[in-house]
């Protein structure tokens, strides 16, 4: 039988460290909604 | 050299909304049918650079339709935009600017406006009165209603139908008909109108003056017809794009393509 493997989580050394107060770039586009979305 | 390939603009930089600020206003000054569109979001920008100072940029707008029609002399700013319970009109539009020395000029523009659709209103707020067909029986005949109310007690100019402009019907607790209009004042007061012998016109472009009507029919458990027309005054039009070249009635569809 197939089973679907579970994805290992990344190891947390594996994970790049981040300078302390890293702010990831908002992402370009789309940009804000100024009323409300249809 | 190649010019130097421009960084990557934000859908939310300042400079992206300055060229969104440029399209939005053109779109609403070449249009001359329904109502004027609000900036709701910059959906995506490219920046093609030509040479130095000179870039061309693709816009994709999301705008959403405001309250204004589009006669009106409301200032942009100030126009509300429709609220999702009154069944907004979105509009998708592409635009190609160009920014020549710093200064943004449309190149082309090509507009879709569709209305939301009945589900999300209804599932939001289920008592909604939804957007009817502009050349619904029951509309037609509120329209054609309302204008003849104003004008029989009006002591102004006839007023004349030039498009209607957004209709809703609500069937309970009590059978609504609401509608939207745009008029035009004709040579003819509302008592020479009467006579038939005369054949009203409307004025000039050097003294027209348009207006916006609202209007609602209650016709179940009672009639009751109650009629708002404020004109506007007379605007100097905008010389590159006809204003309504005649009377006739033009009904502004939503889910229309302008380019």
């Amino acid at each position: 039988t197939v089973a679907k493997r579970a994805v290992a989580e990344v190891a947390q050394h594996d994970k790049v460290p981040r300078p302390v107060g890293f702010v990831p770039p908002a992402p370009p586009c789309p940009g804000k909604i100024r009323h409300f979305k249809i | 050299v190649p010019a130097a390939t421009p960084a990557p603009l934000g859908c939310d930089d300042p400079e992206s909304e300055a060229a969104a600020e440029v399209a939005v206003n053109y779109i609403n000054d070449h249009s001359r049918h329904g109502y004027k569109f609000a900036l709701n979001r910059i959906k995506n920008i490219r920046v093609l650079r030509q040479e130095l100072n000179n870039d061309v940029i693709f816009l994709e707008l999301d705008l959403l339709e405001t309250t204004c029609h589009i006669l009106s002399p409301t200032p942009l700013a100030n126009c509300t935009v429709r609220s999702f319970k009154e069944h907004a009109v979105e509009g998708d539009c592409d635009v190609k600017l160009q920014k020549l020395d710093g200064k943004f000029s449309v190149l082309a523009s090509k507009c879709h406006s569709h209305a939301d659709s009945s589900e999300d209103v209804l599932q939001l707020c289920p008592e909604c009165p939804l957007l009817a067909s502009l050349n619904n029986t029951e509309v037609l005949t509120t329209v054609t209603a309302a204008l003849s109310d104003h004008n029989s007690k009006t002591a102004g100019a006839y007023l004349r139908l030039l498009e209607i402009g957004r209709a809703r019907i609500q069937h309970r607790p009590v059978h609504i008909i609401s509608v939207e209009f745009a008029v035009a004042a004709t040579n003819c007061s509302a008592a020479e109108a009467k006579d038939n012998g005369k054949a009203c016109q409307l004025l000039p472009d050097d003294q027209s003056n348009f207006g916006f009507c609202t209007a609602t029919q209650v016709t179940q458990p009672s009639q009751d017809l109650r009629v708002d027309c404020q004109l506007y005054g007379h605007q100097v039009p905008t010389a590159d794009v006809p204003l309504f070249s005649r009377p006739g009635v033009i009904y502004s569809q939503q889910g229309q393509d302008t380019s």
